[in-house]
């Protein structure tokens, strides 16, 4: 098992690695935005057995991911990092641009609070492996806006195409068609496994897999 | 098996899944 932790304040980099440390466990720490560090799977020679038609998978197995779900003012985005030499810049720059970093963690929601968790599922859709799994905490409202942009999404395409939105007409399922790098959308399914009612709001986790399995 | 965790944050997530594989 290769355990890689990210995230994209430095801060918590070594807060991750000092919490593993003390654990004695062994953990990769990328400071990163998302999945943007890691090389596609297109341009690997690895998992390409299938790209012929179309379907090249990625090399992570399972993924983690506890999103900024905070609704956010429209347009608002998270900043990505910077790599600056910190000898050449002075201290009172690199604590603004440390908090700069620590604060894009929570934005970038936009109004729905969906905005870094889209970025991660086209990510998903390219990266994980045929039968990988992507575990993923929702708000309430997080959900039925993926859900309300898939309707969208095959309004445009298809108005007869709505059946497998939801399996059974669940609230709990569904196909999600418009996630990957554009040239062979991988569809996944997305399902919901774990609920907790917290004072005004709904929190979740689902498990987000390609539908095939 | 390639586990990866997003948003680490203070790496308790990652140390738990890293402890019980």
């Amino acid at each position: 098992v290769h355990c890689i932790a990210v995230d994209i304040n430095p801060a918590a980099c070594h807060a991750t690695s000092h919490t593993c440390l003390l654990n004695n466990v062994q953990v990769d720490v990328v400071c990163g935005d998302l999945l943007s560090w890691m090389r596609h799977p297109k341009s690997t020679c690895v998992n390409i057995k299938n790209v012929s038609q179309g379907n090249s998978y990625g090399l992570i197995d399972l993924l983690l991911f506890n999103p900024p779900y905070v609704r956010g003012p429209n347009g608002e985005c998270a900043i990505v990092p910077m790599v600056l030499k910190s000898d050449t810049i002075e201290n009172s720059t690199e604590n603004q641009l440390q908090s700069k970093i620590a604060d894009a963690a929570w934005l970038g929601g936009g109004p729905d609070g969906v905005e870094v968790l889209k970025k991660a599922l086209h990510q998903a859709a390219d990266f994980l492996s045929e039968r990988g799994v992507f575990y993923v905490l929702m708000i309430d409202y997080n959900y039925a806006a993926l859900v309300r942009e898939e309707i969208n999404a095959r309004c445009e395409q298809d108005v007869n195409n709505f059946g497998v939105i939801n399996e059974n007409n669940s609230k709990d399922y569904v196909l999600l068609t418009t996630f990957g790098d554009g040239t062979a959308k991988k569809p996944l399914a997305c399902r919901r496994i774990l609920s907790r009612q917290v004072p005004g709001e709904k929190l979740s986790v689902y498990r987000v897999y390609r539908p095939h399995i | 098996l390639l586990v990866v965790e997003l948003g680490s944050g203070a790496g308790l997530l990652s140390a738990a899944v890293a402890k019980s594989l």
